[in-house]
């Protein structure tokens, strides 16, 4: 605005009217120690629109019956701050009502990465617009999902699934027996193995330190969830006997620059194997909580 | 881990495209100082204690 160059540009505020309530789940004992996360389920329920509500929404806005429900989960930081991340968002119809399931995966990962298990989960519940812009229908606002009641229980309250596998069955042992061979009944375990760098013809005069390392790798089987399982997570691989955790390799090695040889100090990423675990090919990777 | 894994995680963090050509005479003169072989117990030590993602 006032400027000579520029002609003046006004803008429009669109109203968002999102209604965003926040679901504050109790998280204590819930998940089994020593199990894997496979599934978390949020399932609201979308109470009818009442009849005389749907009639006067179809004489003033029939372009859409259509609204998106987002859920994004809300971390309290330690300085009070807040910040959200988007975990699901889909579009619900208002001439539809019942249970509306949403996954919720990332934001029970993202709370178990806080470590603090007697901190509720909080999911932020967001019906907006299907989309902006000046020909959206307000469809949004008969959007109605019942809500934790104050007391526990009631029927069409929220409800959060815990999908678990217990680890005690399908996840990995620790470091493998030396005494017993393996086999193909044996358990997923890391087992020691040496690599001898002396050995290597390109590593002669080349690498100073070390002269070898214990690499160990990961050997034996995993249990397959029964079918009924594979059935119900048809996202999920079989599982597998993997590095699940790694670590670097330094290295001392002579470098030759400008005619003079040197000593320089080098790691090499994922060269130890630190843990094997089970996994299964298609679970999804958590994101790492960000500072 | 093989060697072709070692061998290639080796030149592309020194990012050399092959071996140095080094001798037994190269080897014998080359001395470690103190402060690069501190460096690499710290690296070592910190390496067994920080865990990193893996696969």
């Amino acid at each position: 605005r006032f400027s000579q160059n520029f002609r003046e540009v006004a803008g429009r505020f669109l109203v968002s009217d999102a209604s965003t309530r926040l679901l504050v789940l109790s998280m204590e004992r819930r998940l089994p120690p020593n199990s894997e996360l496979v599934q978390a389920v949020l399932r609201l329920f979308q109470e009818p629109v009442p009849e005389a509500a749907l009639r006067r929404h179809e004489r003033l806005s029939p372009r859409s019956d259509l609204a998106r429900v987002t859920i994004e989960w809300l971390h309290v930081r330690a300085d009070g701050s807040n910040r959200t991340s988007l975990i699901d968002s889909r579009l619900v119809s208002i001439h539809e009502s019942g249970w509306k399931a949403f996954d919720v995966t990332e934001a029970v990962n993202f709370w178990q990465q806080l470590s603090r298990p007697q901190e509720p989960l909080l999911l932020q519940v967001s019906v907006q617009r299907e989309h902006l812009g000046p020909l959206a229908s307000s469809a949004h606002r008969l959007v109605r999902f019942a809500s934790q009641g104050p007391w526990d229980g009631a029927q069409d309250e929220p409800q959060l699934e815990l999908h678990t596998l217990d680890l005690r069955d399908f996840g990995a042992q620790g470091n493998c027996d030396p005494e017993a061979p393996v086999t193909e009944g044996t358990r997923c375990c890391r087992q020691e193995m040496y690599i001898d760098l002396q050995g290597m013809k390109w590593a002669e005069h080349w690498v100073l330190e070390p002269p070898g390392f214990l690499a160990y790798e990961c050997v034996g089987t995993c249990q397959q969830p029964p079918q009924a399982l594979t059935f119900k997570w048809p996202f999920l691989g079989p599982r597998q006997c993997i590095a699940s955790e790694t670590t670097s390799l330094p290295m001392i090695v002579g470098i030759k620059e400008g005619g003079r040889l040197r000593a320089q100090v080098v790691s090499l990423p994922n060269m130890r194997v630190q843990k094997c675990s089970c996994a299964s090919d298609g679970s999804p990777v958590p994101r790492r909580l960000e500072p | 881990v093989t060697e072709e894994q070692i061998l290639g995680s080796l030149l592309q963090q020194l990012q050399l495209r092959e071996v140095p050509a080094l001798d037994q005479s190269d080897a014998e003169q080359l001395v470690t100082p103190a402060h690069v072989r501190a460096q690499y117990v710290a690296l070592l030590q910190r390496s067994h204690g920080a865990r990193s993602r893996g696969k």
